[in-house]
Order: structure tokens, then C-alpha cells, then sequence
């Protein structure tokens, strides 16, 4: 967080922005559920700020190595819900267990997240000199509610989350009266539809959004396969994980002064010129030898001793990297070099090994180093931190994809939002932590940064639904870098993203807070979708607590007033609906531009939209047909309404499907 | 015994408004399925009364489908684990 705020344009010094024009979300309480708080952190400091807000009537409980005291006017309000677990574990030891019974946090996620959305202003911090700078969440003044749910299990060495816990958390934090819920957390795929109670988030989200409380969740870290999007639900908003304009870059020299510069989180001594070994069979000896990452533990004993070590690999998760250290340092190694697709997962090697990740062009550019010389030798020296240009945004490896795959016609993920390489507070407890703080990767990273988005919106705008805030963010996010530079999606090879990427682009909070129109959606319009994917009466009747029956015949899901138009089955002509909301200048004319998807035609009517007093929304016809003749993939395209100011943009994903429920691997 | 799990019996939005009528009308629920007070103490893990209204209680797999079957229950599941993101 020492740069994500100053990159998406919300820096302190800037008098005139966001940030300052809400006194940085001073009123607005956002609840995490997670896995407890470090309340010592400095992140949770309340200095200069002011009372507790009037609408708060959440509390304070106190357990293990956690005092009512702990709380403060920044930390409102803590909880934990361990029942479900329990009952679900019985074997657990609660006094053996090195996690706190109580809202304390023990491997320091849920203070990470907290720290990302709200956290007060910490100065001059970095990670072992990486990441350094002020380090604040996007609403620094903005109150933390904490609801433990999550608990770490030693036998397992993770953290589980029980659903009944989840939920009664949720019930909890709507009695207490937060505003924004955030939520890290993810089932696993395949999915269960949202009212389906075997999704809870989506249950309970959907009351906590007709109590209109905004609920915020990580799009999961299952990517770049598509499908793979989590919390999926039209009602919440979903986020996928974008890097930021900062890298590492780790000097690698070789012999012959070609410097290469990998990435890592190495903040050891330099290595000086030291032996450098590919594993691999010079054709001299029947001996096996392998240069694959996962396997340089059974290369022979001596291969690797002394030795920085090159190795190749197709993994793209951190734990190649890590596993691959371990096996050099235990055969007596110095260092190794993976050669890999990027992660965007990087994270330190235990007791600073050197471990510097590279690609597959430069990792062969050094084995054909290797195989020139007799005794190749190469130098690694620590990492540095390189903000701005030339560094690139992209949409991150790990961050999952849509299309949705319960309902592919509702776009997700939403929105993208910085969540790699994020400096934040942590739980000292946590092994990776240095003084408190940690660079961690993910969708939960990126999750809290909307949260503390959106709680600046919440200030700006205390009677928008949460449906506005979401139609704010998606219609006005940036597709490209704040730089104006295409964003990239890593996957199986780079790409220029997307909206099953990253939703409608990458947030941009300055245009957020003054979005022009917005594609407003209440209960009504849930009930639609609802109704639309085939739940029954008596169900929606007891979600939504009224007599509910649908219409016949059933609405169509294309109808649901979302800030986005996806049909992922076009064949003959369709007509969709839409209906916008003017929050902008009472008189305001707007016309519509049209970026059709490649051999697809969209009409709108109609083209001009007229608001004044008595006029605050209208509704438009979108007649979208194919001149396609085969089943395509998804072309994608844009429908912008645009006045003097605003550029009230909606993504436009089709699919043409001549041949409908077909799957083809021709 | 057959054994229990923790289920969450969803029964959609609130019917009342105040808390501990709608916690007392789930340990009816539970005790009537049971069969007793004690037995419905001993299995209820948590009862949603602020945001909706449902609970979650250790159930076998018999039980769950019985209370399924109750006009005023949306879903009975099972619990299931989260992971962080």
C-alpha cells in the first residue's frame, strides 16, 4: 500500500481528491471476515481520529491474549466465531493451538486485508528495504470491524473458514451496522448457485445488500484458466487481482558481463561469482540429472554444492520456487535461478536463500551461456525497487476468469484492482513477517483495495445502493494502465485483457466519485435474476421475505439491469433492456457511441437521452444480432453514453453460438 | 448413533423482528425435531437472527431431511469449509 494509492491517483497531497474531499472515509465502518486482527499494529493506530461513529452498535470481545482494551476508535469493533469449527473439528486442541481463541490474529491475512481497506497512515515503512514508503489503507480514517471466522490449523499448517461461522459473522456485522463488508474468501469450484445455502457468502450477502451494506469479495486465485471466478454473485462485487506499476528487478551478472534482471525478494548479501550448474547430462555419463525444478532433489549429491543452480519449470505457483530453493540449500547450494511463466506470487525464500525468478527466454539465454564455457560463473546481487515506467500493469496470473460459470450472462469478475506485491500490515506471529509488515499476493489483496475504494464512495454518496457503487466503479474504470498503457493478462501467454479478466477494467476512484449515469438495481431487479435463472417461487418468496412469483414467461437474465451486456449464446436477433440514472448535472444530455464486438451488430434506441427535474432515468433497447456463420469464442466491444464530462462506459461481451449447448474440441 | 454434522437451516428473510423471538422460534424448531430442550441445546451451533433468519445445528443426515421437509425451511446444507483468497 506504499504505492497502490498514489498510482490509482488517490494521494494525500492531492487537496482536491477523493481522499481529502471525504476526510478519508472518517464515517464509514468496514467489516472484515477473516482471520482476526494484531490490534497492537500501528496500521490500527487512532490517532486523529475522531469519534465513533453514532450508527455503531457492534462491541468489543475480549479472549485469548485479546482485552476490550485493544479496541479503540479506529479498531470498533472485534469478534470471533469458532462454534461451527469446533463442532466440525472436534479433535481440535484449543489450548495446543498456536491460533489465539479469540479475534487476535495469528498468520496476520485478516490484518493484512484490514490494513489495505482502512488502515491508518504508518511512515517510512518497507519490506527489508523493498516496497518503502508511507504505507495507509484507502481510507485511512475510515473505522475496522472485525469478525473472526477463519482459523488456523496446526496439523494442516492453513486456515479454514466453517460456512455457519461465515454467515453468523454476516449476521453479526448487520446487526452492528457496517457499511462496507469485505470479504477474502472463496469457495471452492465448481460452484453452487447463489441462493443455493451451499454458496453462504451469496446468502448472506444478499440480505446484507438489501440492508445496503456493499459487499466485497476476491474473485479467487484459480487462474488464468477461465471459469474459474468465485463469489459470482450479481449482487456482490468481485474482484480480480491487477500488479501495480512496481517490480523488483535482481541483477543476475554472468561471466561474460551479460546482466540479466530477474525479480525477486531478495535482500541478502550479494553472491559473488560462484559456479553456475544447469543439472543436465553433458553426454559423458549414464548418470541421470534433471534441471526441472520439482526434481533437482534427485540430482547426484555433489551436483549442485557450491553451486548457483538454473532450473526450468511450467509451475506457475510460488511453491515451485520455494520447493526448488530447498533442495539446492540442502544439497549445499547457493542460489538458484527459475526459469518460469511470470506468478506474480513472489514472495522471499526462507532465510534469504537467494531465489530470483526469470522467463523462458532468459533462462535459456543463460543455459546457452552455460554450455558455451567450461567454468560458468555468475554474480546475484539483492533486489531493488523500480516504480513507474517501463514497469507494466497486468491483469495477475493467479487472479481467476470468468466467464461466470453458474451464469455466464452476468460479467465477472466486476473490477480489477491492485493485489500483487501489496506491502501491509501483518501478524508478527506470521512467519514471512519483518517488524509487522508483508508483501503478500492475491485476491485478497486486491478485494480490500475496492473496499476502501468504495468506502470513500460511501461518504461522497450515503444514499446510493450498493448496486450504484458498483455501476460507478465498472462504467468509469480505466482500460488501460493510469498511464494510458494496454493492460496485459498473464496466461498461457499474455494477452491484452479483457472483462472476463478483469471486469470493466482497473478501478479508478477519481471517476468513480462522479460517474455521470449509474445502472441502479434494487430488489426487484435481483428478483429478475433470480427469476430469470429458474429459482423457484417459494424460494425467492423466502429470500426476499414476500410473496414473490415470477413472471411467465420467465424474464430474461439479459434483462438484469447490470452495468454490462454479456450473451453467451447469440443466434438469432436479441433485445435487451436497460434503464440508467442520472446522479450527475440535473440537465443532462447524453448520446450513445457504440463499439460493436467484431461481426456483431448492436442498435441502440434510442440514441439520445434527455435528464432534467422531473426526468432521472430512462431506459434504452439494445437490438444485438451476429453476421457470425460458426460457433465463435467471446468478441468483446463497448456501449458508451457520453456527454460533455462523462464517458459512462458498459463492456459488451457475445458470443455467437449457432449450435447452442454444443462443446467442441475440434 | 447415526452421526451428525453441522447443518445451516436456512429459513430465509426475518419473520420478526426481534432477536430473541426469532432464536426462541428456532430452539422450537430444533426441540420439536429432537425431541427435547436438552437435546436442542446440546446441537445448536448458531442461530442467524439479525440480518435473516436460520440456524445451524448438528444434525444427522435423517434429521436434516426431516426439518428439510418444514414449510418454513428454504434449504438445509451441510456445512462446508472457506478457504482465504
Amino acid at each position: 500500500t506504499t504505492r497502490t494509492w498514489d498510482y490509482l491517483g488517490l494521494s494525500v497531497g492531492n487537496l482536491k481528491n477523493l481522499l481529502n474531499d471525504t476526510n478519508m472515509g472518517d464515517q464509514v465502518i468496514i467489516g472484515f471476515i477473516d482471520s482476526g486482527v494484531w490490534p497492537e499494529s500501528e496500521s490500527f493506530n487512532d490517532n486523529g481520529v475522531g469519534p465513533v461513529p453514532s450508527h455503531w452498535k457492534g462491541g468489543c470481545q475480549s479472549g485469548e491474549n485479546f482485552e476490550l482494551t485493544n479496541c479503540n476508535r479506529k479498531l470498533i469493533g472485534a469478534k470471533y466465531f469458532i462454534n461451527g469449527f469446533l463442532a466440525e473439528n472436534e479433535g481440535f486442541n484449543s489450548t495446543g493451538s498456536r491460533d489465539y481463541i479469540s479475534a487476535r490474529d495469528f498468520i496476520g491475512h485478516g490484518t493484512h486485508v484490514a490494513s489495505i481497506a482502512g488502515g491508518s497512515f504508518v511512515p517510512n515503512v518497507s519490506y527489508k528495504g523493498l516496497a518503502g514508503g508511507n504505507l495507509r489503507g484507502g481510507a485511512p480514517r475510515a473505522r475496522i470491524a472485525i469478525y473472526k471466522a477463519c482459523w488456523y490449523v496446526d496439523q494442516l499448517g492453513t486456515v479454514a473458514c466453517s460456512s455457519s461461522d461465515i454467515l453468523k459473522a454476516m449476521d453479526e456485522a448487520m446487526h452492528d451496522g457496517v457499511d462496507v463488508l469485505s470479504l477474502s474468501l472463496g469457495a471452492q469450484v465448481p460452484l453452487y448457485p447463489e441462493i443455493d445455502l451451499r454458496d453462504r457468502i451469496a446468502t448472506g450477502a444478499f440480505h446484507a445488500v438489501a440492508k445496503g451494506i456493499i459487499v466485497v469479495c476476491a474473485g479467487g486465485n484459480s487462474g488464468p484458466a477461465a471459469q474459474t471466478v468465485l463469489n459470482t454473485a450479481p449482487w456482490v462485487i468481485t474482484v480480480a487481482a491487477t500488479t501495480l506499476d512496481r517490480s523488483f528487478p535482481t541483477p543476475i551478472t554472468l561471466g561474460n558481463n551479460n546482466v540479466i534482471l530477474g525479480q525477486a525478494l531478495y535482500t541478502g548479501q550479494e553472491v559473488g561469482f560462484t559456479s553456475l550448474v544447469y543439472p543436465e547430462n553433458s553426454g559423458h555419463s549414464n548418470v541421470t540429472f534433471s534441471g526441472v525444478c520439482e526434481r533437482l532433489n534427485l540430482n547426484p549429491n555433489g551436483t549442485m554444492r557450491g553451486k548457483v543452480v538454473l532450473c526450468f519449470t511450467t509451475a506457475t505457483l510460488f511453491t515451485a520456487v520455494s520447493r526448488a530453493a530447498s533442495y539446492v540449500k540442502s544439497a549445499g547450494g547457493v542460489g538458484v535461478i527459475i526459469a518460469r511463466n511470470p506468478g506474480y506470487n513472489l514472495t522471499p525464500c526462507r532465510d534469504d536463500f537467494p531465489c530470483v525468478a526469470i522467463d523462458y527466454e532468459l533462462g535459456t539465454d543463460i543455459l546457452l551461456y552455460i554450455r558455451s564455457t567450461g567454468s560458468p560463473v555468475v554474480k546475484i546481487q539483492p533486489s531493488r525497487t523500480m516504480v513507474g515506467q517501463p514497469v507494466g500493469t497486468k491483469v495477475a496470473t493467479f487472479s481467476s476468469r470468468g466467464p461466470n460459470s453458474i451464469s455466464p450472462a452476468i460479467l465477472k469478475p466486476d473490477i480489477g484492482a491492485p493485489g500483487v506485491s501489496i506491502l501491509a500490515a501483518t501478524s508478527p506471529d506470521s512467519n514471512s513477517s519483518a517488524g509487522g509488515f508483508d508483501i503478500l499476493a492475491g485476491t485478497s489483496m486486491a478485494a480490500p483495495v475496492i473496499s476502501g475504494v468504495v468506502a470513500l464512495l460511501k461518504t461522497m454518496h450515503p444514499d446510493w445502493s450498493p448496486a450504484a457503487f458498483r455501476s460507478a466503479i465498472v462504467t468509469t474504470a480505466w482500460r488501460t494502465d493510469p498511464f494510458g498503457e494496454q493492460i496485459f493478462a498473464e496466461g498461457s501467454s499474455r494477452k491484452v485483457a479483457d472483462p472476463f479478466d478483469y471486469g470493466g477494467g482497473l478501478v479508478n476512484p477519481e471517476k468513480a466519485a462522479d460517474p455521470g449515469l449509474i445502472y441502479d438495481m434494487g430488489p426487484k431487479d435481483y428478483i429478475i435474476y433470480l427469476c430469470s435463472a429458474g429459482y423457484n417461487d417459494s424460494s425467492i418468496s423466502q429470500l426476499v421475505g414476500q410473496v414473490t412469483v415470477c413472471s411467465n414467461p420467465k424474464p430474461s437474465v439479459l434483462d438484469v439491469n447490470l452495468p454490462s451486456l454479456t450473451i453467451p449464446n447469440l443466434k438469432e436477433e436479441v433485445n435487451l433492456t436497460r434503464t440508467v440514472t442520472n446522479v450527475g448535472p440535473v440537465n443532462s444530455v447524453y448520446k450513445v457511441v457504440v463499439e460493436p464486438p467484431l461481426g456483431v451488430q448492436v442498435v441502440v434506441t434510442p440514441k439520445k437521452l434527455v435528464f432534467n427535474s422531473k426526468t432521472k432515468s430512462l431506459s434504452f433497447m439494445v437490438r444485438v444480432s451476429t453476421i457470425h456463420k460458426i460457433n465463435t469464442g467471446f468478441y468483446f466491444g463497448s456501449l458508451i453514453w457520453r456527454d460533455s464530462v462523462h464517458n459512462v462506459t458498459i463492456p459488451v461481451s457475445v458470443r455467437t453460438q449457432i449450435l447452442q449447448n454444443y462443446y467442441d474440441e475440434n | 448413533s447415526a452421526e451428525s454434522k453441522v447443518h445451516i437451516v436456512y429459513l430465509g428473510e426475518k419473520q420478526h423482528d426481534d432477536p430473541k423471538h426469532v432464536t426462541e422460534s428456532h430452539h422450537q424448531m430444533l426441540s420439536s425435531l429432537l425431541g427435547s430442550e436438552v437435546e436442542a441445546d446440546d446441537s445448536m451451533v448458531h442461530s442467524y437472527r439479525h440480518g435473516f433468519s436460520g440456524f445451524a445445528a448438528k444434525l444427522t443426515e435423517s434429521q436434516a431431511k426431516k426439518i428439510a421437509d418444514s414449510p418454513d425451511v428454504v434449504h438445509v446444507i451441510p456445512d462446508s469449509f472457506y478457504k482465504l483468497a
